[in-house]
């Protein structure tokens, strides 16, 4: 795999579910969203790590660079975030 | 824990306990959990509130869940590959936290006879729902965020968060912002560590206004290992040694004199005992002196009896364990130590067990806990508040190494450790312990009342004053009954994200509702209904502004409160009105607090505070001006 081609684990945060509550559809939805995004052959749920859906909106998902921007200037997306490692205090 | 819930005031036989103590639910995201440890023993206690939906995951390995650890699961998106997939801690602090906020009271509890007494935590008939997000490689943001998804919608009543970055970020790119803030959403409050990046200035980590982030201070037993040498002279040291070398001595060199020659190292390299630096041979069969660094592994695989390392004496002021004899002493004893060294022909010394010490300085912030001001937010201060994170015992898991060394192969049930991520929990616990008193108050009340009735530090003892502490000590007890809260809404942290800078469409899409930003422009977090104050100046700038903030009645009904505002020479403050009359409970009244301090140059820190007092209830709020 070429410079930008590795997919790496990131975090899609799309905010709160709306006032209708939790859609039961969350997961089909996002995964039509990664879909869209990968290129054809690549399957989304091998690609899926989390579906966030029960108490907010987003995923994190196996992505590369080009995946990472094209999600990033999606509307409904706040941020994407890359799978940083934090450390106990 | 065994001292420290007695130290700030929760003791065992407390008489104000409910019932409803075991329909809170505490979610920690942490390492996991040893489900045998007898911290977690649900003997008597009865099933799972109805309104619990979380599971046990057991991973197909032997974990269990109880009445008492009532769910458990674990997340791993690296698939890391050094432990088995299992709620289970290998590493201890899962195990600690838990036990430190709500672990059941286990008799005779120590570390090799150190810190004995009954361990427990806060609320011990509260439930415990563990979320493993930290694997030995680190604690991975896509399982935080995935664990926060879950405690949410499980049902959890308080979440404990003791890790962090080392780096700030911006609160919807921060993956405990964003947990914490829709936990809040759904009024669970989420209580987090301020991070060990102390002293340094800027270093708290958790600093969104919606969670309470918890700075660590010292209580008041301390460790201390003394040394004694051949010529009868004793020099005090910290650290926690359970190794018992007996009346003998031992033979005692200097670092800088097992030079390794061959290594091209030097006297000063080898007096840090720096690994490779020096001449094994000289080492084994003695004690070592050293200066501060590593070196207590170069000695021990050197077979050396013990280590006398020195230390800065501002860094004194916690005590670590190790696998062999260890103790810490000031640079000033150890040059005298040196002296006595080369002064004979056979220098001889031995490390003793260590001593409990009642220390009369406590509470003191610790030297490590990270420092304000907010890197985010100037305006709203942080941390919160401290609470006790020295020295702390607690459950550990018997597959940990109790020092951290892999090479350490005891196997303990408790555990002697520092960090934030000590104190933090016992906020949780505290949280916990309010919250089963009032069972519909918001996070932000049980935060006001948390940091309103927090004990005032000693700006003597901490330099950096409120940077360091916030609004002060936790103080459980008095938190159950704070007389007034400054209470906050979602949508009010929503203004507060408008004023920050966040667009309509943003936080749309952050609230899921229509909340909008019309009206409000860029400003200051000062209106922010915060139980703290915080006004930063710009250097050179003036440091003047208006706070304005509303109080809910949570005391009797009829009161009347009158504001006492303490404050330095050089600043004017003002409350307007002064006096706030009470017919109802739940009745809120507004004020407004107006700061004058003229033009400031290279300010660190100017600490005021503002009480409102109806005889009884002393509902005390911290306010600073400083120069950014």
């Amino acid at each position: 795999q070429s410079y930008g081609e590795e997919r790496k684990v990131y975090i899609v945060y799309m905010g709160g579910h709306t006032s209708e509550g939790v859609s039961s559809s969350s997961l089909s939805s996002h995964l039509g969203m990664l879909k869209k995004v990968l290129p054809s052959g690549v399957s989304a749920t091998d690609k899926l790590v989390y579906n966030y859906g029960r108490s907010f909106k987003g995923f994190a998902a196996r992505l590369t660079d080009d995946e990472v921007k094209k999600f990033s200037e999606m509307g409904e997306v706040v941020s994407v975030l890359p799978n940083t490692k934090l450390k106990l205090h | 824990t065994t001292r420290s819930w007695d130290f700030i005031g929760l003791t065992q036989n407390r008489t104000l306990r409910l019932p409803t103590e075991s329909d809170v639910i505490v979610g920690v995201l942490d390492t996991g959990i040893w489900p045998e440890s007898e911290s977690f023993s649900d003997s008597g206690m009865s099933p799972p509130p109805s309104k619990w939906k979380g599971k046990c995951q057991t991973g197909g390995t032997n974990f269990t869940c109880n009445n008492k650890l009532i769910g458990a699961r674990y997340y791993n998106s690296e698939n890391d590959p050094s432990e088995i997939k299992s709620p289970r801690d290998v590493e201890g602090h899962g195990t600690h936290t838990s036990s430190t906020a709500a672990g059941r009271p286990v008799g005779d509890a120590s570390y090799f006879g150190l810190a004995e007494g009954i361990a427990r935590g806060a609320v011990p008939e509260a439930r415990i729902a563990m979320y493993k997000v930290c694997w030995l490689s680190g604690c991975w943001s896509a399982d935080i965020l995935a664990a926060f998804d879950d405690a949410i919608a499980d049902g959890v009543d308080i979440i404990s968060v003791s890790l962090g970055s080392d780096f700030p970020s911006q609160y919807f790119e921060d993956p405990i912002a964003i947990g914490s803030y829709h936990a809040m959403k759904k009024g669970i409050l989420t209580s987090n560590s301020a991070g060990n990046g102390g002293p340094f200035p800027i270093s708290v980590s958790n600093y969104a206004p919606w969670s309470l982030t918890v700075a660590a201070s010292s209580i008041d037993r301390k460790f201390v290992s003394n040394v004694v040498l051949g010529n009868g002279n004793t020099y005090i040291g910290i650290s926690i040694n359970n190794f018992n070398m007996g009346n003998s001595v031992y033979p005692l060199i200097y670092g800088g004199q097992a030079v390794n020659v061959s290594a091209g190292s030097t006297e000063l390299i080898s007096s840090y005992c720096i690994d490779g630096s020096m001449n094994t041979e000289k080492i084994e069969g003695n004690l070592v002196l050293c200066n501060y660094g590593d070196g207590d592994e170069t000695i021990y695989n050197a077979k050396g009896l013990g280590m006398i390392m020195s230390v800065d004496d501002n860094l004194q002021d916690v005590a670590f364990s190790f696998m062999f004899p260890v103790t810490i002493i000031t640079t000033d004893d150890a040059r005298e130590i040196l002296a006595y060294i080369k002064s004979t022909s056979n220098p001889v010394a031995v490390i003793k067990v260590s001593d409990e010490w009642s220390d009369p300085l406590a509470p003191t912030v610790v030297s490590f806990s990270s420092r304000g001001p907010n890197p985010i937010t100037p305006d709203i201060l942080k941390p919160d508040l401290t609470a006790p994170g020295v020295d702390i015992i607690a459950s550990w898991s018997p597959m940990a190494s109790p020092t951290g060394y892999e090479e350490d192969k005891r196997s303990v049930n408790f555990n002697i450790i520092s960090g934030t991520s000590m104190s933090c929990p016992h906020v949780t616990g505290a949280a916990a312990y309010v919250k089963s008193f009032h069972p519909n108050w918001s996070p932000a009340a049980i935060k006001s009342a948390l940091m309103t009735t927090a004990i005032p530090m000693d700006p003597r003892k901490n330099e950096d004053a409120e940077f360091a502490y916030g609004s002060g000590h936790i103080n459980p007890v008095q938190a159950v009954d704070p007389g007034l809260v400054y209470d906050a809404s979602a949508q009010d942290y929503i203004t507060f994200l408008c004023a920050q800078g966040y667009n309509t469409t943003t936080l749309r899409q952050v609230t899921g509702d229509n909340s909008t930003c019309n009206g409000i422009g860029l400003g200051k977090a000062w209106n922010l209904n915060y139980p703290s104050f915080a006004l930063s100046v710009p250097d050179g700038g003036y440091a003047t502004g208006s706070f304005y903030r509303t109080v809910t009645n949570v005391g009797p009904p009829n009161s009347t409160y009158n504001a006492i505002v303490f404050s330095p020479a050089n600043l004017t403050i003002s409350v307007v009105p002064s006096t706030l009359t009470f017919s109802q409970v739940g009745e809120k009244k507004s004020f407004v607090v107006k700061v004058n301090g003229g033009r400031l140059f290279q300010q660190p820190i100017m600490s005021a505070c503002i009480t409102w007092f109806d005889g009884k209830h002393s509902v005390r709020s911290p306010l600073v001006v400083y120069t950014t």
